[in-house]
């Protein structure tokens, strides 16, 4: 979205390591986290979530963000991976 | 769907509730019943069996109602948000583990937007303790995000997606139609040597005649008595069969001078059954008898006074004792009955007087049985559905349809609409 607040940026980016969307971050090995890396995580969360797949955090992403749910990620696999079989 | 990576190598499941909801509407009976049905979904798309098991034994899926921390890694975080989640299945004890978040308000059935639908998310997470991750595909249950009721329980079904992911885990089946819920039923003892066994020749009841004497439900079978017999139907609706069991050969302990049940229902509190005829009635635990004899009057009825239906309605947790044309009220908690009472039956509007017996579906809604008719009352509602009365046959006993079943008598007359009414009955009416 248009300049999201920083709030809200920081929210989100938690948000998606929790649900498994992001790596967790590592204080060792700091890894880029490229924005590209970013919206990816985004679009894959709005697959999940039925949103159009912008890659941007925008209102309609980040109010689902907030919606009840189950706690376990969406995303399992140690770095994030999705191990999904695909149809 | 996505896969966990993770499946249990055996077929049967054992689970068990370690902890209800404090503040849930929804009783421990209705809690268990939803979560066995939840269970039952699996089991019909898949070589699966759940058994619940009681406290002592270390079951393969231990269900908690909890709140914020509660010693593992997910902890809830009040009112919405995150409202459950669910171990995938190992060896490790918590594999299979399935937690609810007892700060949300749990509904069964609700059609407005408040509090969340137990069984949909029940169904949810059993999926996870099954070895399935969350799936981005449009219907899938495993969706992330709760979506809201998911329909009736006991013809729920899995959506495609779900099945294939389950079929992937423990193989391909086709659907097994009898998988009935994983609530243990009160299965019949080992025949007593001393009762000869009913001979096939024994003539029993038609059960397509109606005039039940008693119905119940009990863990969530309905159980139909008539006689010294009763048939019974599983969760799924099956008759266990069509032909009835003899009444003293289940409930052991029911002295042999009780012909007839003439009322029946399970407490919810704990889960009796108690067994209603002539001025008294008998506590079961299960199948065996607990104590002796105990009068009627208890419930508050006056002396002498027998009782056509008895039901404890979830929607107040109270018990009902109808006779005739009044009804009395328990309170099971405070052990007493209720002040103020009897009230007249017509408070029951369309209800039909006398009736053979009333019980609560596994949906919920309330049922009055009279002759070959029964009234269906929507949850919590006091007015009969319009579209009652219906004939009990075709619906409860796979029977042939009224109009060509000769045996279906027109249905008896209810309470009249709430309005005054002079009308005077005689004694034989």
């Amino acid at each position: 979205a248009q300049n999201p607040d920083a709030k809200v940026v920081s929210m989100g980016v938690e948000w998606l390591t929790r649900y498994g969307y992001l790596p967790p971050a590592d204080p060792v090995h700091a890894q880029m986290q490229s924005l590209e890396k970013l919206q990816d995580a985004i679009k894959v969360m709005q697959r999940f979530a039925g949103l159009p797949e912008t890659g941007q955090m925008d209102p309609m992403t980040i109010k689902t963000m907030r919606k009840p749910r189950c706690s376990l990620p969406d995303v399992l696999g140690a770095a994030g991976l999705v191990r999904r079989r695909r149809r | 769907y996505s896969l966990s990576g993770s499946v249990w190598k055996k077929r049967t499941l054992t689970w068990s509730i370690r902890s209800f909801s404090q503040k849930s509407q929804l009783s421990p009976q209705i809690v268990r019943t939803l979560l066995s049905y939840a269970l039952a979904v699996w089991a019909a798309e898949s070589g699966l069996t759940f058994q619940e098991v009681n406290s002592q034994e270390e079951p393969d899926i231990i269900i908690h109602f909890a709140r914020a921390y509660h010693q593992d890694s997910y902890p809830f975080d009040g009112a919405g948000g995150t409202l459950a989640h669910a171990f995938f299945p190992g060896e490790h004890p918590i594999s299979g583990d399935t937690h609810f978040d007892d700060e949300e308000t749990w509904t069964f059935g609700s059609t407005d937007d408040n509090g969340i639908d137990l069984f949909a998310v029940a169904v949810h997470e059993f999926g996870h303790a099954l070895g399935l991750g969350h799936s981005s595909a449009p219907n899938s249950i495993m969706r992330p995000f709760y979506q809201g009721p998911v329909g009736d329980p006991a013809t729920y079904r899995l959506p495609q997606d779900d099945r294939d992911g389950l079929q992937q885990l423990y193989g391909r089946v086709s659907q097994n139609p009898n998988a009935r819920p994983t609530r243990k039923p009160l299965v019949p003892p080992p025949q007593p040597p001393a009762m000869p066994p009913d001979s096939p020749s024994t003539p029993v009841p038609d059960r397509c005649e109606g005039n039940f004497d008693a119905v119940a439900n009990i863990r969530g079978e309905i159980f139909l008595f008539k006689g010294p017999w009763f048939w019974r139907l599983q969760p799924s609706g099956q008759l266990v069969s069509p032909r009835p069991a003899g009444l003293h050969r289940f409930w052991e302990g029911l002295p042999t001078h009780v012909k007839v049940i003439q009322a029946a229902y399970a407490r919810p509190l704990d889960g009796r059954i108690i067994l209603f005829s002539g001025p008294q009635f008998w506590v079961f635990q299960e199948r065996q008898l607990e104590g002796a004899a105990r009068p009627l009057v208890e419930f508050g009825l006056p002396p002498g006074e027998d009782v056509d239906a008895v039901f404890s309605w979830p929607h107040n947790g109270k018990t009902y004792l109808i006779r005739g044309q009044k009804y009395w009220r328990y309170d099971e908690v405070a052990a007493r009955p209720d002040p103020g009472y009897p009230r007249p039956l017509s408070l029951w509007e369309g209800a039909p007087f006398a009736p053979d017996d009333v019980t609560i579906s596994n949906t919920g809604d309330t049922y009055f049985f009279k002759g070959t008719h029964f009234w269906r009352f929507a949850e919590g509602s006091v007015k009969a559905e319009s579209d009652s009365p219906q004939p009990i046959g075709p619906k409860w006993l796979d029977c042939p349809a009224p109009n060509s079943d000769p045996r279906v008598t027109s249905p008896p007359k209810t309470t009249s609409k709430t309005r005054s009414c002079d009308c005077h009955c005689e004694l034989n009416q």
